[in-house]
């Protein structure tokens, strides 16, 4: 527990601070929370752990509610390009909206842009079969962005709403993969101008600090336009969203809570920040 | 090295020349910060500082001529009391078949360790026999045949509607059968809080009997690493970890924290993509990297 001699009771700090930090709230940005309580509230407020908790609250709510418009289908199709690091659910992601926006009555087609990983293909196929969609796959082995651009002119020949992009998982830190995403939506670009029209980044919720390294990282190259954060079924509270909120401004758009077709909700600021403190 | 590490985190301690209560306090709030942006569990670390605090503040530092060296002797001996000193080595001089099964969340990299880990037992001589026991996650029956074949192992062959514990004991007869020295079980990715899910790795595990419980962790995860370990030991048991995509920059303080709750040896490090990408795994180097 830091500097908050005059303010806050110590004990609170230190409760408050284990409740931020295992939340993956993060150390730096806990002790931000904190030190603003302190501008926020009165000498009395500060001495009130209800009052404190509630204030902290709203602070995290105010940064993690960020406004976002439903996703726009009318550019004939909407080009959705989904990107994160490896096994954080990308595919099942996918999977979800797709039998999501199928169920609305839209059309959609999915691209099969894995050509890498095994089987990856074969999965997202399932995930096709499962929401009632075309999935457009190349050879093996064939290149990412043929399967896209691909995949794009049928969509738009076909007079698709929606085409949603699967790519590799990729760690950030790997240049030349970062390099072919940047290809990768230059291809898209190519195949349908304006696209992609949203560039969806799939967090992991169990994920701590380093999520914050991939949001930047992955905005640096492809301008990541909403996140989606994942595995919010367990008991991972995935709290660096807060810092990933502040710092980048990027909205959470869906949140991941199972593996099944179902389990994809839209992000609702009042239950993330309600889960995070209980 | 891990001493070098701390030196340049108590660089600013050292210009007072002999260490006070007070410059200690500077300094642990350091290595605390320094760990816990790490992602080492809050408790994990509140422990750790206080072991270091308890030895630091004692008889040892305060008569000593050399007080930062020595403060840097007691956090690096209780980093390495946690990690453990060197390398851990698997022991495959059992009675054939060894039996190995893999667990761990979901994503964390149980399928493509498994086949990296036949890879590897295959180059020290053994014939490995990988068996997917993983039947709900679409395609991951096709994604470990495929990884067997790219290392030229052999796979059993599960077909789709089987059930997991069913896949064990046909597995193991045929093993029995043909004569694989290894076996390596893939298993589902599951949380540890799905009743159903690990009740059934209960079964699983019941009927394999293994030589080896290895919980596969993701380098990046942050202080769910405790809930994770804790719940996997108490209700299945680990004999070892993998740490897996330490090819990124997570600075890996899960590692610890899993460590700390279960006192585990980690084994491997999952080190890319390939199934050439598997190496021993080194303690003292994650301690150097957890402290950044
Ligand atoms: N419990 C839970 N599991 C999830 C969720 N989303 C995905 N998963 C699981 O996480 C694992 C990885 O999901 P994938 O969709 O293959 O992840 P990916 O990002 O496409 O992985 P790569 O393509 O290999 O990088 C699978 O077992 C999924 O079922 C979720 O919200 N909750
Ligand atoms: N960069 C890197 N990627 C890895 C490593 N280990 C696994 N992966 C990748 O992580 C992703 C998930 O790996 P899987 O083997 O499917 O994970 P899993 O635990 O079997 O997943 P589930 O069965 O869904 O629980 C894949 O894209 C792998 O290629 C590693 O050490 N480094
Ligand atoms: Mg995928
Ligand atoms: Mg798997």
């Amino acid at each position: 527990a830091v500097i908050f001699g005059r303010g806050l009771d110590e004990g609170l700090v230190d409760e408050l601070e284990a409740l931020l930090v295992t939340s993956d709230i993060g150390i730096r940005t806990a002790e931000k929370l904190l030190e603003g309580l302190k501008q926020d509230l009165s000498k009395q407020e500060l001495k009130d752990p209800a009052a404190v908790k509630k204030r902290l609250e709203e602070k995290i709510r105010g940064i993690v509610a960020q406004k976002v418009a439903p996703l726009a289908l009318d550019k004939g199709p909407t080009v959705l390009m989904v990107i994160g690091v490896n096994g954080v659910g990308k595919t099942t992601t996918i999977g979800k909206l797709a039998a999501r926006y199928t169920q609305e009555g839209k059309k959609v087609v999915l691209a099969a842009g894995d050509t890498f990983r095994a089987a990856a293909v074969q999965q997202l196929e399932i995930w096709g079969e499962r929401a009632g969609c075309v999935v457009v796959k190349g050879p093996n082995e064939a290149d990412p962005a043929s399967v896209i651009f691909e995949a794009i002119q049928k969509a738009k020949a076909e007079k698709a709403d929606l085409c949603i992009c699967d790519t590799a998982g990729r760690l950030h830190t790997k240049v030349n993969l970062m390099e072919e995403l940047k290809k990768l939506k230059r291809v898209m670009n190519k195949a349908h101008e304006g696209a992609p029209h949203e560039v969806l980044l799939v967090l992991d919720a169990t994920t701590g600090q380093n999520a914050i390294t991939q949001a930047r990282q992955f905005k640096e190259a492809v301008e990541v336009s909403s996140l989606a954060l994942t595995k919010l079924d367990g008991t991972a509270k995935g709290g660096v969203v807060v810092a990933i909120c502040d710092e980048l401004g990027l909205p959470v758009r869906y949140i991941g809570i199972g593996e099944k077709v179902d389990d994809l909700r839209d992000f609702n600021a009042d239950e993330f920040v309600g889960a995070l403190f209980e | 090295n891990l001493e070098d590490k701390l030196s340049e985190i108590l660089k600013k301690v050292r210009g007072h020349g002999t260490l006070s209560e007070d410059n200690i306090k500077e300094a642990l709030r350091d290595v605390r910060l320094s760990l816990l942006e790490a992602d080492v569990h809050f408790t994990v670390v509140k422990d750790f500082i206080n072991a270091v605090k308890e030895r630091a503040v004692g008889q040892e530092v305060k008569a000593s001529l050399t007080p930062t060296q020595d403060f840097i002797r007691i956090v690096s001996e209780e980093l390495t009391k946690i990690m453990g000193g060197r390398a851990a080595e698997l022991d495959l001089k059992k009675k054939p078949p060894v039996i190995i099964l893999m667990m761990g969340l979901q994503g964390s990299g149980k399928t493509t360790t498994t086949g990296k880990l036949a890879l590897r037992l295959k180059g020290q001589g053994k014939k490995p026999l990988v068996v997917p026991a993983d039947v709900q996650r679409p395609a991951a029956i096709d994604q470990l045949k495929t990884v067997a074949g790219q290392v030229g192992v052999d796979c059993y062959d599960t077909k789709p509607g089987m059930k997991a514990p069913d896949i064990a004991k046909l597995a193991l007869a045929q093993a029995d059968r043909q004569g694989q020295d290894v076996v390596l079980v893939d298993t589902a990715g599951r949380l540890a809080i799905d009743l159903e899910l690990m009740e059934e790795l209960r079964e699983v595990k019941g009927i394999l009997n293994p030589h080896y419980t290895l919980l596969v962790v993701d380098a990046m995860t942050g202080q769910d690493a405790v809930n994770v370990a804790t719940e996997f030991k108490n209700q299945i048991g680990i004999d070892g970890v993998v740490m897996t995509k330490l090819d990124g920059d997570a600075r890996g303080g899960a590692a610890l924290s899993v460590r700390a709750v279960t006192g585990a040896p980690i084994y491997f490090a999952g080190i890319g993509e390939k199934m050439e990408a598997l190496e021993v795994f080194y303690p003292d180097r994650i301690a150097q990297r957890i402290l950044g």
